[in-house]
């Protein structure tokens, strides 16, 4: 993808994926492949909103749905080179507040606030049945200096109160639990 | 080299830009 003329380039090109799980399916990294689908890619502020507009906000979503919004180049998953040393922070929110701090998320990644090269990779919202959680991935787990300056930043565009619990999680732990949280 | 860095407002405001739509 290409900004167009007299639009806002961004610094990175991302594209939008989502993925729903079936009742039932466990879960494995073959079926998970298979029910991520892309959604559109965008080079350019514009660009972003003319997809951003046309999607269901993360509160109208049914359960166990996820919105990936990552780096053209970067699949949402543990194992891709990108991923595969890095790890993610998470928040869990109650019900009803995902689609508010989601767009506050992305508006913060797309517009470059987490001050931190290129670690960032993507950003996950997830749609559960009795909370939500949205999370940022970066591509190094093991630099702390990196981890922290995205758990601070992450607590200011949320606008998060100083009691929120934030956790950290590598994706190799992810792999060895099998599980996202 | 610089990186492209915008604020959240400047994100919004362009929401409603004829190419945004």
């Amino acid at each position: 993808v290409k900004p167009g003329q007299g639009e806002h380039q961004l610094q990175y090109s991302y594209c939008m994926w989502f993925s729903k799980r079936t009742p039932g399916n466990k879960a494995s990294s073959t079926n998970y492949e298979q029910n991520i689908k892309t959604v559109g890619c965008f080079a350019s502020v514009e660009q972003f909103w003319a997809l951003y507009t046309h999607l269901a906000r993360p509160c109208d979503l049914t359960s166990s749905s996820d919105y990936h919004l990552f780096k053209q180049g970067i699949k949402p998953m543990w194992e891709d080179e990108a991923n595969k040393s890095g790890g993610k922070w998470i928040v869990r929110l109650r019900k009803g507040l995902a689609s508010r701090l989601w767009e506050n998320l992305i508006l913060a990644m797309l517009g470059e606030q987490f001050m931190v090269g290129d670690e960032i990779c993507g950003a996950v919202v997830s749609i559960r049945f009795a909370e939500d959680i949205i999370s940022i991935w970066n591509r190094t787990s093991s630099d702390v200096t990196i981890s922290l300056r995205i758990r601070d930043t992450l607590r200011r565009v949320l606008n998060l109160p100083p009691n929120t619990i934030m956790e950290y999680k590598t994706h190799t732990d992810s792999i060895k639990d099998n599980s996202s949280f | 080299g610089t990186r492209i860095i915008y604020e959240r407002q400047f994100l919004m405001n362009l929401r409603d830009s004829p190419l945004a739509r």
